[in-house]
């Protein structure tokens, strides 16, 4: 872990008496690698470390007794501080409230969006649930048959119909029928597909959704940052769910999303279950990034 | 005409991010890039085109080769594929059999996912676009018995290549990974290994975590190429390079899209400029 690595670059510092700026320099490289080997974004890396660069040259670290965890709290600090402070629920003002899920493919978006049915039915809501991905073989059977688990309304739809015209029969059947909350589920898309990102941006402006969220594979690397950033750009998005955060996957990418959107980190997935959804808290993400 | 330069540290550091901003990983852009630093530090003189030429020269010997025929020579010949989740199994698996239903082949497809919401009528789907069969039982049977069921029509039918799927599985579940096991050893009982090819399909978005995959995996169970899925997205895999070398897992095709079409024999020399232009 970091502490550990911390030590060994900065071996030998006790007999020198106490660190000098120079061992900080060095223990600042340290971090940098560990940041990158958890798929932290390269220039974001670069920024945040200019940002404990001062505190970490300050005296409360040159001075301790253990400068060592002294940094480690900095380094966790500033990532807790950076992830988002605290836990930010879903902004369920309007009736029917339309949550847009977006994001790659094969990044989770239709189990979550069964996920998302169950956390809301659980507290007392009444969703609907639908999929507008007219793409993907067997994509609507998906949610259709997660939604039976779940015993969640489902609007059927057929491939053959258009995405927009499937969303906004969906809505109306929210409406008409007193659900509170409408879940609409998406083709997977790269960010740089300029039909499908027109596609999106289509269903946003007649959705209106409250909630537009980006749904992100943990285990992303370094492009993490140019898809958050597309998507945000193109669309407007309100929060990022992180799935598949229950593997070994050290999760940077989380940090490199929320920093150049400024988006909220909603929910976790943690599992295939559609009961394994967890409101997000940057102190366990935080732990984990800095391994 | 060009003038020569001669790299400096700051060429090297700009060198360093766009290799770093390629998913290549901290450990192999320094094993790259370290010699040349301390040439630049001896004054050792280096051009621009000596350090790209070397770079590339070195980078290609990265990538493993695959040293026997593909696809594979007996009959059935049976290719096994298996990732973590959402990184594009099913979808390669049609991708590869169109290949080789075009090559006049007799294809059989089974739906070895049996866990999945709508896993089983998603390859189904593909089956019927590309006129492929596939065996298939409900969803939440045994896997492994579908597997069976479905080698044992192979080899009955007299089909040439079986493409058999599998859920998504995170290399970290322990009994996920036992169950992959038990599929090896089913496969075992009905078609000799020279005859099989397991197949690892990693997503090109995926950072430095392919490499717990690649090592989980081989771990379960040998594994003998790799697929790259989703390299028409902005990611350059540079990652595979790093398990390819690691694991000596050669890199087989890639994925371009989400069509049948959309799979290219993998060339190492177009992904090394990729990320080494
Ligand atoms: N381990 C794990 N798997 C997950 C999680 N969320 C989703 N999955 C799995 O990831 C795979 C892809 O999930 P989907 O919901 O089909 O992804 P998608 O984004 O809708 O895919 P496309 O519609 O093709 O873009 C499936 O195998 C899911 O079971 C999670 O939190 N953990
Ligand atoms: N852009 C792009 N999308 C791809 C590629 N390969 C697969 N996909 C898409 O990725 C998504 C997931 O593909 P699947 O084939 O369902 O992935 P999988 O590994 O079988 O998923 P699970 O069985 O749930 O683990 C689908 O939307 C595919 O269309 C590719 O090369 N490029
Ligand atoms: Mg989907
Ligand atoms: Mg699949």
């Amino acid at each position: 872990n970091l502490s550990e690595r911390l030590e060994k670059a900065l071996a030998g510092f006790r007999d020198r008496g106490k660190l000098s700026p120079d061992d900080i320099k060095k223990g600042l490289r340290e971090i940098r690698l560990a940041l990158l080997e958890a798929d932290v974004n390269y220039r974001v890396v670069k920024d945040f470390l200019a940002r404990i660069e001062a505190r970490a040259l300050s005296a409360e670290v040159l001075e301790s007794l253990t400068p060592f965890q002294q940094i480690v709290k900095i380094v966790y600090d500033e990532l807790v501080n950076t992830l988002g402070g605290k836990a930010q629920g879903l902004n369920l003002s309007t009736k029917p409230t339309v949550i847009l899920l977006a994001g790659l493919q094969g990044s989770g978006k239709t189990t979550t969006a069964g996920k998302l049915a169950l956390f809301l039915k659980k507290r007392g809501h009444n969703p609907l649930l639908v999929s507008t991905d007219v793409y993907r073989p067997a994509a609507i059977e998906q949610l259709k048959i997660l939604s039976q688990k779940i015993n969640i309304p489902f609007f059927d739809a057929s491939p053959s119909e258009g995405a927009l015209e499937i969303a906004n029969n969906a809505f109306k059947m929210a409406k008409n029928t007193g659900r509170d909350v409408l879940i609409v589920d998406t083709a997977g898309r790269l960010h740089i597909d300029e039909d499908l990102m027109e596609e999106l941006q289509s269903l946003k402006e007649s959705l209106k959704p409250v909630e537009t969220l980006l749904v992100a594979d943990a285990m992303m690397g370094q492009d993490a940052v140019n898809v958050a950033k597309t998507f945000h750009e193109r669309v407007g998005l309100t929060g990022i769910i992180l799935t598949k955060v229950e593997g070994d996957a050290r999760g940077g990418a989380a940090l490199s999303m929320k920093e150049v959107t400024g988006c909220p980190i909603k929910f976790l997935g943690v599992g295939e279950k559609l009961e394994a959804l967890e409101v997000f808290h940057p102190e366990r993400l935080a732990s984990r990034i800095l391994g | 005409f060009v003038v020569e330069k001669l790299i400096d540290l700051a060429f090297l550091e700009e060198l360093e991010e766009k290799l770093i901003l390629s998913d290549l990983g901290v450990e192999t852009t320094m094993a790259l890039l370290d010699p040349f630093k301390n040439k630049i530090l001896k004054g050792e003189p280096v051009t621009t085109s000596d350090l790209k030429r070397e770079l590339k020269r070195i980078s290609l010997n990265l990538l493993a080769d695959y040293e026997k025929p593909f696809p594979p020579d007996g009959k059935p010949g049976v290719l096994f594929f298996l990732g973590v989740n959402g990184v594009g199994k099913t979808t390669t698996i049609a991708k590869l059999a169109l290949k080789l239903k075009e090559a006049n082949k007799k294809v059989l497809l089974i739906a070895g996912d049996t866990f999945r919401a709508a896993a089983i009528d998603q390859l189904k789907k593909w089956g019927e676009r590309l006129n492929i069969p596939v065996v298939a039982q409900q969803e939440g049977a045994d896997a492994s018995s579908v597997i069976y069921q479905g080698l044992e029509k192979a080899l009955r039918e007299d089909y040439d290549f079986v493409l058999i799927d599998t859920a998504g599985r995170l290399h970290t579940k322990y009994n996920l990974m036992e169950e992959l096991k038990k599929m090896y050893r089913v496969m075992d009982k009905l078609v000799p290994r020279e005859k099989r090819v397991n197949l690892l399909v990693l997503d090109a978005t995926t950072g430095q975590n392919a490499i717990s995959q690649a090592e989980h995996f081989s771990k379960a169970i040998p594994i003998d190429a790799l697929i790259i899925t989703k390299m028409d997205g902005t990611a350059k895999g540079g990652i595979a390079l790093a398990v390819s070398h690691k694991y000596k897992l050669p890199i087989l095709f890639i994925g371009l899209g989400e069509k049948a079409e959309d799979l290219l024999a993998f060339d190492k020399e177009a992904f090394i400029s990729a990320i080494l232009p």
